[in-house]
């Protein structure tokens, strides 16, 4: 199953190239195998290619538009967030499930790239189907199908049908 | 395959029997803190063979089992049945369940930890639910609970936890993606 | 040091009490010594009053309006970082530092909690100076002064003075 | 005592000298993700003589150093300046810090590690910043970095640390807050 891995480590780090240059507006991303910066510099010729992919983990690396590329503990709480979300989308292209549930992954994010979340959301769900939970009212503005949950009774959950100004009231409650 | 409609009655903080619908690809759930939305993905997780407390935000499996609120007393089990629309546009069925005309899951849970499974409305096992899930990145074939930990469903707070993740756990994250 | 602890524990407690109900509007929330509820129950007369303190780890038990009380872990996102939040502030308010530094503690609240959590902000003000990193136009319009930070050169923060119009734009860029 | 000005240059993203004004008790601070707002809460817990490179979400202590950008090289060292304001309405000093004039800290670190830290412009000891803070909240008695990791900072998503820690914990917590 070496092979195996190999092949999905090369096919989603290429996809993760395409989804974070469109979450990001530009940029680069990409996997690597850990040690591999480590390894070029040794140049060990004893070290065949091909155990290269025997059990070595995976480090991903991030360059948001315009900066160095970096490790992901450097990033900013915005674009760590949004760069998670470029991992999970370009596995999901590759291996789509039915459907995708996501619980407020848009909080950390600003308007403009909210705005970008959403436009690939928006051309995925041609093959997927999304169900998210958010408090931000441009993702509101996503749904098609809009499920408020309320509790008038303290402790006891509800479903009310909202449209989307109503959701944006409930926002305001 | 997508999400049709989820029937809830006595799971978490839904006690009274309630159903919500997914008619469509985009579909938006909000409301104010503490509401019950995250618990809408905890029982859509739950049915589908979720077998820890903890990812479902408890001590024990009895968590899932509404407790009680300061008016109305604790019930005794929690139900919830999940309906599949598998029809395609011209409405042959397709994909791996295509023998099946409806699809639905259900899975009822008592105090004393019992949890009884069903498909389409005949009692099986939960290694039959887990089954239905195999490779469509929801399923997982090494023997875990199914896919509900898979990478199509984003916990809340849980988005970096990907990146927090040792490069080993990322490795392994990308195994299960093969 | 046995007496300070449970002279702090009794304190922090009391007032956690008082934070809780303004953060939550109502509800009750306080400090436990783990195995507390156990250990009435055993009712063992060989553990004295005094080992009570002794090394025992503390837990929060928190009650949300009309709810039961139970333990943190069964809270939503957003009631746990408002107990979180009211846990802070009544260690401030015991031992007041003479500033308090938050880092977006206001993003998984929505619109009622926030509006909760600015008042209390508003009123500890007298004596503690607040700074602020916020995406929430409500907890911006709680600054009486703004400091913008952008990025105009890719890679380079500089500040620039915002008023309240020129800040909201900001979260639309 | 509040904070009067922060003064930056060679800090994370902060390469050329800027200049923070917290004129006032309520300060907001705004802008777009990665621009470098929470880089500014990093710098103000480095000045008050943090010491672990992963409470400033680095790996190593020179990872406070500006890095470079696509337009930028790296520079040799990183200095912030943190200016107190302790008058009262009446001009007159109060506290423990009456003593002086001005109030103001600084520290600087160079590539090889090495910090130097300032108080009033003189040279001094971690230790002596660190017991500014003593029993005001933000410093803590026994031994360890000065209070920047206190009950007073909250860093970007960690308010819910301090709920989901163990219940000992918790303990540590309350009892730093004696
Ligand atoms: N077994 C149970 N019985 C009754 N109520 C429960 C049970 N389990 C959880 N709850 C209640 O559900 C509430 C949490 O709901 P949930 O986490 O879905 O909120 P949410 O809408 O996601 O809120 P947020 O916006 O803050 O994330 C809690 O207040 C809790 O009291
Ligand atoms: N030593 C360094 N040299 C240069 N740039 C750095 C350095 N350390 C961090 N940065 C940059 O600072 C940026 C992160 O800034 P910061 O975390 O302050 O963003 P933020 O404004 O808080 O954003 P968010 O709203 O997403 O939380 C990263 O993009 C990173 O590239
Ligand atoms: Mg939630
Ligand atoms: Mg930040």
């Amino acid at each position: 199953t070496r092979a195996r891995f190999r092949e999905t480590f090369e096919a989603v780090n290429a996809k993760l190239g395409e989804t974070f240059q469109q979450l990001f507006g530009g940029g680069e991303a990409r996997l690597e195998l850990q040690g591999d910066a480590q390894l070029a510099e040794q140049d060990d010729p004893t070290q065949t290619k091909q155990d290269r992919w025997l059990d070595r983990g995976v480090v991903l690396l991030a360059r948001p538009p315009g900066k160095k590329i970096s490790h992901i503990h450097l990033l900013s709480g915005g674009e760590k967030s949004l760069t998670a979300i470029a991992l999970v989308f370009a596995i999901f292209q590759l291996n789509p499930a039915p459907f995708c549930l996501l619980d407020e992954v848009d909080a950390p994010l600003d308007e403009a790239n909210v705005g970008r979340f959403c436009a690939m959301v928006q051309a995925m769900s041609a093959r997927v189907q999304f169900i998210f939970i958010t408090h931000n009212k441009t993702t509101m503005e996503l749904a098609r199908h809009l499920i408020g949950v309320t509790m008038r009774e303290a402790g006891v959950s509800r479903i009310v049908e909202v449209d989307l100004d109503a959701a944006v009231k409930m926002l305001d409650e | 395959m997508r999400l049709a409609t989820l029937r809830l009655a006595g799971f978490k903080s839904f006690v009274d029997p309630t159903e919500l619908h997914f008619p469509c690809e985009l579909v938006g759930i909000v409301g104010p803190n503490g509401c019950g939305k995250s618990n809408t993905l905890d029982a859509l997780r739950w049915v589908m063979g979720e077998s820890s407390a903890k990812h479902l935000r408890g001590q024990s499996l009895d968590d899932v089992i509404f407790a009680g609120s300061g008016q109305r007393k604790p019930v005794a089990q929690a139900s919830v049945e999940l309906v599949f629309e598998h029809h395609d546009e011209s409405g042959a069925l397709q994909g791996p369940w295509a023998r099946f005309r409806d699809l639905s899951i259900r899975r009822v849970s008592t105090r004393d930890g019992q949890s009884k499974y069903f498909l389409n409305g005949t009692r099986c096992r939960r290694k039959d639910i887990a089954d239905l899930f195999l490779g469509t990145g929801l399923g997982r074939g090494h023997g875990s609970t199914s896919g509900t930990r898979s990478y199509a469903i984003i916990e809340q707070g849980q988005i970096n936890r990907l990146l927090d993740a040792r490069p080993e756990e990322l490795r392994a994250t990308l195994e299960e993606a093969a």
